[in-house]
């Protein structure tokens, strides 16, 4: 459905914001290293399917699309001259170990099929990305504020989650007996990290 | 399957 794509369009349009950013720009100052690794993380878990869920074109060109990009991404950050000399990872200083700990754990007793590694993985990708932009998070409050493009970037990552929630609705509307709730109660969770961001960024751009 | 109904977003 339409407002599906469009979560799909802003959260690929993120990654592409990001990257012209950190190309043009040719700092990664203020952007979140761990962030951007926990997604490589959440891509790889949640797609491993990739080798034999078939369900459309879309489905696994999408797939490879996010996570050559996010490995790309990382790529960049780590060994891109010149961008790796501009991390700062005094300020990327989230505990991030303590984000993926208990998503490894909730992924192993709370997923659709406890006999499938597959479905452990599954759900683990899905909460880790509840709370992957976290560091990110942390990130912009410890700087006190973000770069235009930086800031854009969150944005198109929280609209993403907004119209997915959207989506379920309409979903759980128009499809007979959909329901999915670790999606629902992860994807709510993930929304509301992005609430004080949200209301920032519009004050700000109300400013401009 | 019913199961796999999620799988078809990303």
């Amino acid at each position: 459905n339409a407002i599906r794509l469009a979560g799909d369009m802003s959260h690929m349009a993120s990654f592409f914001v990001l990257l012209f950013k950190i190309n043009k720009s040719k700092s990664v100052a203020g952007i979140s290293l761990k962030t951007q690794e926990l997604y490589v993380l959440v891509f790889c878990t949640r797609y491993v399917d990739i080798f034999w869920n078939h369900l459309s074109l879309y489905n696994s060109l999408m797939k490879v699309i996010f996570i050559a990009l996010s490995v790309m991404i990382v790529y960049v950050m780590r060994r891109g001259v010149p961008q790796r000399s501009t991390y700062n990872p005094e300020l990327d200083s989230f505990p991030h170990h303590w984000l993926v700990l208990p998503c490894v754990l909730l992924g192993v007793a709370i997923n659709q099929d406890p006999t499938s590694p597959f479905e452990m993985a599954w759900a683990f990708s899905i909460y880790l990305e509840a709370v992957a932009i976290m560091p990110q998070l942390h990130m912009v409050q410890k700087h006190g504020e973000a770069e235009n493009l930086t800031s854009h970037y969150i944005f198109l990552l929280g609209l993403y989650r907004v119209f997915y929630l959207v989506n379920w609705v309409y979903r759980y509307m128009t499809e007979d007996g959909y329901w999915q709730a670790i999606v629902w109660v992860s994807g709510a969770v993930q929304a509301v990290l992005y609430l004080d961001f949200f209301y920032n960024y519009v004050k700000s751009k109300q400013k401009d | 399957g019913e199961t796999d109904a999620k799988k078809d977003e990303l």
